[in-house]
């Protein structure tokens, strides 16, 4: 464990915790994607697996279960809550996200560490994250004006993997035979897809004005 | 259980 990675995962803890707290304190779900909280409920799903079978550490233990149990409780809670699914904003959450899944798994089909069971839903796994903001960020340029708390949230989303990177490159000079190619190139992609949510988001900060993507 | 690290990362 090295303190880009601990950063990366708390950034991470905190984008749930943030993404929790606006459903919890609005009631509502108003400018999230349903879709993308999907997506996110299966990449943990299948990059967990080994949840049961294999022991890194409590640490390991713990934050599996907290990504896997928040993410389902959030899918659930804009499926079946009956106020909160009221404010999901079904008709312009229109992107069809199962071409991502079907992209990913054909992706970790052919390109994998090992081909085992295990091994593919890794891959897809990480494949699918990269991916998996897609949704969100068409809701949030359809939508328009993005609350604070949901622009907070894809925020630290997009931040924690670019501190994952910073740990690729830092166990890479530390550590003999280090290497996530998988992990790290797909972690490239999906940062550099939040690039210019990023910049709108680093332009409002400055202007200290709402969060405005361009249509 | 066994303690592996292939894949150590969240």
């Amino acid at each position: 464990m090295n303190i880009f990675r601990f950063a990366g995962d708390m950034t991470h803890l905190i984008s749930i915790l943030v993404l929790l707290l606006k459903i919890y304190a609005t009631k509502s779900c108003s400018g999230i994607s349903l879709k993308t909280q999907e997506l996110y409920a299966l990449v943990f799903l299948t990059r967990y697996l080994d949840l049961f079978t294999d022991f890194i550490s409590v640490y390991n233990t713990i934050m599996k279960l907290v990504f896997i149990a928040s993410s389902l409780a959030i899918v659930w809670c804009m499926r079946m809550h009956r106020v909160v699914r009221r404010s999901y904003d079904k008709e312009i959450d229109t992107f069809r996200h199962y071409f991502l899944i079907l992209a990913s798994f054909l992706l970790a089909v052919l390109v994998h560490e090992k081909f085992t069971f295990q091994e593919i839903f890794w891959a897809f796994s990480i494949y699918l994250e990269a991916l998996a903001i897609l949704p969100q960020l068409v809701l949030l340029q359809r939508s328009g004006n993005v609350d604070n708390l949901t622009g907070q949230y894809v925020f630290f989303l997009g931040a924690y993997r670019a501190f994952y990177i910073l740990n690729w490159i830092y166990r890479y000079f530390t550590e003999q035979h280090f290497s996530r190619w998988i992990a790290c190139l797909s972690g490239i992609v999906q940062t550099a897809l939040y690039a210019d949510f990023f910049y709108y988001y680093f332009i409002s900060w400055k202007n200290n004005a709402k969060l405005q993507l361009p249509a | 259980l066994k303690v592996v690290d292939s894949h150590d990362e969240l």
